[in-house]
């Protein structure tokens, strides 16, 4: 089973069409093998990536240079999916 | 395991399995309304199942209802089980629901991706294509909701088999696909289609591929307005609404572009709620809330296709 052990799940908020454009550099980047939950679309939409751990830095270190806004949605997705594994055993029982 | 609907848990998820043994129950509980018809196969072979509600006649107006098509957003299945129960807890007792039944079938495919649903309860709790491989490269599925042949290739959909958006090498490509296409082409009356994923609260109409508005936004713009205002009436949840490209942004080779295109006049995609937690991975508290208000929404184009025929 896949487990996704300190994946963040990035909340990301761009200011103007230059930040835009970086985000977009960033999604296309396949070796950081980010998951696109809500894709690039234009200031007033957000933009969710979850971010597997090996990539954290250099995604983090590309939105501080761009000094793009983001806050952690999610800080750690295991954790999240370990509960709802959880509450479905608990359910079954 | 629940012996019947009434002990299923709705506020629950559920396996594959238990979502199949749901619909054999709902059928074997209410032969004269429900029958489940298999339309195909998954790459790996699981029954492409849909559940027919239909009070008789041959022929019939229909309504088209999908849930799950990309595996990891399981609250659609969940609600769609919900729908399937609700469906027949409310006909005869709903006047609305009773009138649209009286008149038009409604299908309804709870677990539209197996393969891939199945996919995210035994491997990868993320995954969101389909399971069938690629040849020459060693990431497997297609984005199911790429696979549509409208606007095929075009741009908002990816040619890289280890994209997310991987449209897959043809139209139709993917047999989950494919046995939607088989059977709405042999259906032939179908009069609205909803396909129901979810994340970041939207009900979309045509197009998605091409900026040309469908002959129809006005009259598809002024419902799903409607159909919002009635869904938040229940929780206060706030959708936007309006065509797929103008909304979130280009995307070709999308479901209801080939309904639209094949003149199914009623034509939307919902994306269901994601206030409560995270994106998509919803809390089981969330499901049943999310199942209610969307029915209400779900009622709202159904009413509206029933009562006005074309």
């Amino acid at each position: 089973r896949d487990t996704f052990d300190g994946h963040q799940v990035l909340r990301i908020s761009a200011k103007d069409e230059l930040q835009l454009s970086a985000l977009r550099d960033l999604e296309a980047l396949d070796h950081l093998q980010l998951d696109i939950w809500i894709g690039v679309r234009d200031v007033s939409t957000p933009v969710d990536i979850r971010v597997p751990a090996f990539s954290l830095s250099t995604v983090k270190s590309h939105l501080d240079y761009y000094e793009i806004q983001y806050s952690i949605m999610i800080r750690d997705l295991q954790v999240a999916l370990d509960e709802e594994a959880e509450e479905m055993d608990a359910a079954t029982r | 395991e629940p012996r019947n609907t009434d002990a299923f848990d709705y506020s629950r998820y559920h396996t594959i399995e238990e979502i199949y043994n749901f619909q054999d129950m709902l059928v074997s509980e209410n032969p004269n309304l429900v029958s489940k018809i298999v339309i195909g196969r998954s790459y790996e072979g699981r029954p492409i199942n849909v559940l027919k509600f239909s009070t008789g006649g041959t022929s019939r107006p229909a309504i088209w209802l999908d849930t799950g098509i990309h595996s990891r957003e399981w609250v659609t299945q969940a609600s769609g089980t919900w729908f399937a129960k609700n469906i027949v807890d409310t006909y005869g007792k709903d006047q609305v629901l009773t009138a649209i039944l009286d008149k038009m079938d409604i299908f309804l495919e709870i677990v539209t991706n197996p393969d891939g649903f199945a996919y995210t309860h035994s491997k990868n709790r993320m995954w969101r294509k389909t399971r069938k491989p690629n040849p020459g490269s060693s990431c497997v599925g297609v984005d199911p909701n790429r696979n549509w042949d409208a606007g095929f290739g075009g741009a908002g959909a990816s040619s890289s088999p280890c994209s997310e958006t991987y449209r897959g090498p043809s139209a139709n490509s993917e047999s989950e696909v494919k046995a939607i296409v088989d059977f709405v082409k042999s259906h032939g009356n179908m009069k609205a289609f909803v396909s129901i994923h979810a994340y970041s609260q939207m009900l979309l109409f045509p197009y998605g591929f091409t900026k040309s508005p469908a002959r129809d936004h006005g009259e598809l713009n002024e419902l799903a307005k409607k159909a919002i205002t009635n869904l938040a009436s229940l929780y206060g949840t706030r959708y936007r609404y309006g065509s797929i490209i103008n909304t979130i942004y280009q995307a070709s080779g999308g479901t209801i572009d080939w309904t639209y295109d094949q003149g199914i006049k009623y034509s939307y995609t919902f994306e269901l709620r994601d206030t409560g937690r995270y994106g998509f991975i919803l809390p089981a508290n969330q499901i049943l809330p999310t199942a209610k208000e969307t029915w209400l929404a779900l009622m709202t184009i159904m009413d509206h296709s029933s009562r006005n025929s074309y």
